[in-house]
């Protein structure tokens, strides 16, 4: 994308000054009434950049009242504007990418040596000289917790409805509908209204939509990768879920399927540099299952092989897939109960949970590591559409 | 060392919650 950032007259000391009277109109045009699509073009997080620089000049003039005004009311404004677009994935990754950046700047700009060991001697310059923000700093890490939570709140309600067509209905490989269990063939109990049917480019699709807005607009790479490694857990524990409780789906072909469909998931987070976010490792149960299906299940070494392999399910898992497991056809045999009886018999000692299917609400916790900026507060431009005439720069 | 500067004095910060509280309030006082 291109950048707007030019330099100012030199003069210019990266901060920002406007009356107290003209707060609620700062606030109201950079953080509620601001769309992220009029700032494409500009630094990513220019308001983030835009606001320290207006808490700089109040700590300059060691005006801690106006400090603690601001920071209250660009909370405050932030929270309001996340309520209001609760199912906007732009406008809340977005308002991720700007509080992170906040938080970041009031770190690497606080003074303390530990956050500064990045900085140019011009950014040195640029910390504040009277005020403390570590309790501010807490706040805004507090925030950026929800903030990330309604991220992927939005993100799940997207892609949730369409996984079980995705990876377990859809058949992309060619000529694998004919080798369906019988009985089964075209089976969709979930689309009963209409077609809901999605393939897994869809998923890819929306996904890819996702990435590509995250990365737009800055959102630091480390909250991507967690994003998408909750992401990939959710697709995992959906399917896996499905799998477990559906015996149309438990056939070697449903098997093949799968993982093709996990290599494909696979391939694109590797495309889009994302394969170190443990996304893959997220999905690893689910790949079990997917060989579980087309393993053999006949004799005592098909069981010892499919109790070394399947180490990320429980027995009770197995034991379940292994139950609904639905033959191809009248030449293959149903799994016996002798060889599911040998299952058990091998994996007793496991001390697995007894719970059978996943929990798909279950979030991995978030981090925001520090990720000092390079860019020096002097060369920043605020565009005019902005109407933020009334900032002095100093 | 008269490069080292003088100790930033600490802003008291109310929590999230507290201040989503005094929002919630000030919105009900108003009209």
């Amino acid at each position: 994308r291109q950048v707007t950032v030019q330099r100012k007259e030199k003069d210019f000391q990266g901060m920002l000054e406007y009356h107290k009277e003209d707060e609620a109109l700062l606030i109201r045009n950079l953080v509620t009434e601001l769309k992220p699509q009029t700032l494409a073009g500009t630094v990513p997080c220019l308001p983030a950049y835009v606001l320290y620089m207006c808490i700089r000049h109040a700590d300059y003039v060691n005006d801690d009242l106006k400090v603690h005004s601001l920071l209250t009311s660009t909370i405050n404004g932030i929270k309001k504007v996340l309520k209001k677009h609760n199912e906007d994935f732009e406008m809340t990754s977005f308002w991720l990418s700007n509080t992170c950046r906040l938080l970041h700047c009031l770190k690497q700009y606080s003074g303390d040596e530990g956050f500064m060991t990045q900085n140019t001697p011009k950014q040195n310059e640029h910390c504040l000289k009277n005020f403390d923000l570590t309790e501010y700093r807490q706040v805004l890490s507090d925030l950026s917790i929800q903030i990330y939570q309604q991220l992927i709140k939005i993100a799940e309600g997207v892609l949730q409805p369409m996984i079980v067509s995705a990876m377990l209905e859809n058949e992309s490989i060619q000529g694998l509908s004919g080798v369906k269990p019988t009985g089964y063939r075209k089976r969709s109990s979930s689309m009963v209204d209409g077609d809901n049917s999605y393939c897994l480019e869809a998923v890819i699709r929306q996904m890819t939509s996702f990435h590509t807005v995250m990365r737009d607009q800055g959102l630091d790479p480390e909250i991507i990768l967690q994003v998408f490694k909750q992401l990939f857990y959710m697709i995992n524990a959906v399917t896996l879920n499905n799998l477990l409780l559906r015996k149309d789906v438990c056939s070697w072909s449903t098997g093949m399927q799968l993982r093709y469909n996990i290599s494909q998931l696979e391939e694109w987070l590797r495309g889009r540099n994302l394969h170190q976010s443990g996304a893959v490792q997220t999905m690893e149960p689910l790949i079990q299952a997917a060989q579980l299906l087309q393993l053999k299940k006949k004799t005592p070494e098909d069981a010892e092989a499919i109790c070394s392999l399947c180490t990320s399910l429980s027995t009770q898992q197995i034991v379940k897939i292994l139950n609904l497991y639905t033959p191809l056809n009248e030449f293959e045999e149903r799994v016996t109960v002798a060889f599911i009886r040998t299952i058990q018999a091998q994996l007793q000692e496991r001390n697995d949970p007894q719970q059978l299917l996943l929990d798909s609400k279950h979030m991995f916790p978030v981090l925001f590591p520090f990720n000092p900026s390079s860019l020096t507060m002097d060369s920043i431009h605020i565009p005019a559409y902005l109407n933020l005439e009334f900032l002095s720069e100093v | 060392n008269t490069l080292r500067p003088r100790p930033r004095v600490l802003l008291k910060a109310p929590t999230l919650a507290e201040m989503e509280e005094m929002n919630t309030s000030e919105e009900e006082e108003s009209p």
